[in-house]
């Protein structure tokens, strides 16, 4: 069950359209300090269902919505699209291709769609039950992470071995 | 169930071996242990890490390397108990040396074959290591661009030589 | 006393803009503040850092690399202050891109005049940097040992060509 | 006042007896994870003065001895002995050089010298007041120093603004 691509609109540094392809079997992203690479992981963890403002580095969820520069006034809201590669049918629907949009307006009000339909967001979670998808996954793994591993604050090591038993 | 968590913590201790070993060398002591095996759900997990013939008394006396390199040990671990669809690493290769930035993009490359690997790096030799790979950019202050990016010219070799 | 504990945050303040701009850009937005004023011995410091025409609510939502920056222009506005006869890094430039390693070695060789400093790293622009460069090694199983290096040949170019 | 040379013996990795040289501006140390670049940064501290084991990365101060491998035993002692130019008579000693000794055995003692005389702790601290140089200096930097700038635990950077004052 491979991605297929990403889209972005609106979510943090990326206030114009972006679609990010994921055909390869190793992807490198690359560019400067500050450029917006780690704003990608937290597009897919966001996208996955992420409920922990602090797991994307925010204070507060309406903070992932692009808040303006000098220049650009802030987005009206954030979207954020993955793309997943269905042909193998792991995913139980009927569909090539499955899409899990989530979007979050100015207002505070979000949706989540599924194949451009409105769902609700515990509909994404069961879709991906079993697969091990998820945004709390020991699989998007940066600093933070290895740093709770090594300190094993709140039996970080015995959760995630539950986590994947 | 209890049965449940210690055959995962088993078989997690026995990839733990193994990944330690081909990321560190093939006599080098490792081991997960239930700190407190009378009572296994509650108990935390200890990591017993001894690079080289090293004796260090806990993980705290390793360099950041060889934390880090640990650390990412235990999660392929979890990999191989449980293959993730796709991985993402950020950044992880930052503290690590030139030789242990090759044994990590091997792993990766090995694994590949079975998920997706997003890997997020500013170290050439990874750079180097990967199919394909995309440049994000600031496009105009603040707002951030994509673009794909072709890695045709690149020399990195370093001769370091002993003058003394 | 309470006068000269103000007097050496104004001076670091003014440090801080002036080293903030000069890792950064000219143009960025930057300031440290006393965050309460009316008991300047017991408020903390709050650091305000906006690079590049960015509008972050607070420094938690800056990158790593950024952060990273910020600190060290935060340290170098009390070396500014109060200069150290040497100084030691030790992998601070982990996190950095290519432009921003060449920024501080920049600042590095700037203040080398005044003061000793002696870098740890792995990186290799870094390593092209230094007055002379030492390896250490593990000269038998767990004993480190020391040895002059030479950089005589390196090449770390790295052309990225925009493919789309 | 600049450093001359370290020398180390028995302290942590350093079993052997090692000299390092620092006679230029900028000196790099390179070397792969593990050789024992962070420990050097370590001896310096310790000979300065550090009396948190902590901020050696140890639980305990007996730590920082050679504690051996399969192929050599342990050391009896930890001995660090930093070396300073005083051809500027910046230090208020009689010498061109300056150098201090820190020493601790496996018996749990310890020992100060200076210039090859035993002396006390607090000395080699009067010897250094006002220069700026001591074991908590904010100019030895590596990454928990940079986390603890960014958290501002415990008001760390007030602290550091009156250190430096
Ligand atoms: N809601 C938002 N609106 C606009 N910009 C934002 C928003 N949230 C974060 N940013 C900006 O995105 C930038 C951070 O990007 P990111 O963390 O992805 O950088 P990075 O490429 O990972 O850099 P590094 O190499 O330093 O880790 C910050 O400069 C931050 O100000
Ligand atoms: N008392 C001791 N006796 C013997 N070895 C020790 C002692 N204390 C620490 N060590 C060893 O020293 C090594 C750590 O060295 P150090 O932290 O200096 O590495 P480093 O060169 O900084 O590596 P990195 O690049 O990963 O940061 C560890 O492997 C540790 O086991
Ligand atoms: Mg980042
Ligand atoms: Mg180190």
């Amino acid at each position: 069950m491979r991605f297929s691509r990403l889209e972005i609109k609106g979510f943090k540094s990326f206030a114009n359209d972006t679609v990010i392809h994921f055909n390869e079997n190793v992807t490198g992203i690359v560019g400067p300090n500050g450029s917006g690479k780690s704003n990608i992981v937290d597009a897919i963890r966001w996208v996955l269902g992420e409920q922990k403002s602090a797991e994307l580095r925010l204070d507060k969820m309406s903070s992932v919505i692009f808040n303006g520069t000098k220049n650009k006034k802030p987005a009206g809201m954030a979207q954020v699209s993955l793309i997943f590669d269905n042909t193998k049918n792991i995913l139980p629907v009927d569909y090539n291709e499955v899409k899990i949009t989530r979007i979050l307006y100015q207002s505070g009000e979000s949706e989540y769609r599924l194949n451009n339909v409105t769902c609700r967001l515990k509909d994404i979670y069961s879709l991906f039950a079993d697969t091990g998808v998820g945004s709390n996954t020991y699989a998007i793994i940066g600093f933070g992470m290895v740093e709770d591993l090594l300190n094993n604050k709140d039996n970080y090591r015995r959760m995630m071995i539950e986590q994947a038993a | 169930s209890t049965t449940k968590y210690l055959e995962a913590f088993e078989e997690v201790r026995e990839n733990f071996k193994m990944v330690f070993r081909s990321l560190f060398t093939e006599d080098d002591d490792c081991d997960l242990v239930i700190t407190n095996p009378g009572s296994p759900l509650e108990s935390d997990i200890g990591i017993i890490a001894k690079p080289k013939g090293k004796r260090p008394q806990s993980l705290s006396q390793l360099s950041g390397g060889e934390k880090t390199l640990t650390a990412i040990a235990f999660l392929f671990s979890l990999y191989l108990l449980k293959p993730a669809p796709f991985c993402i690493f950020d950044e992880l290769d930052a503290p690590l040396d030139d030789t242990n930035v090759e044994k990590l993009n091997k792993i990766i490359r090995k694994f590949s074959k079975e998920s997706q690997f997003i890997i997020i790096t500013h170290n050439k030799a990874t750079m180097a290591a990967v199919d394909v790979m995309y440049g994000v950019y600031m496009e105009q202050q603040g707002i951030s661009g994509l673009s794909q990016v072709d890695f045709r010219s690149f020399e990195h070799d370093l001769v370091l030589e002993r003058v003394s």
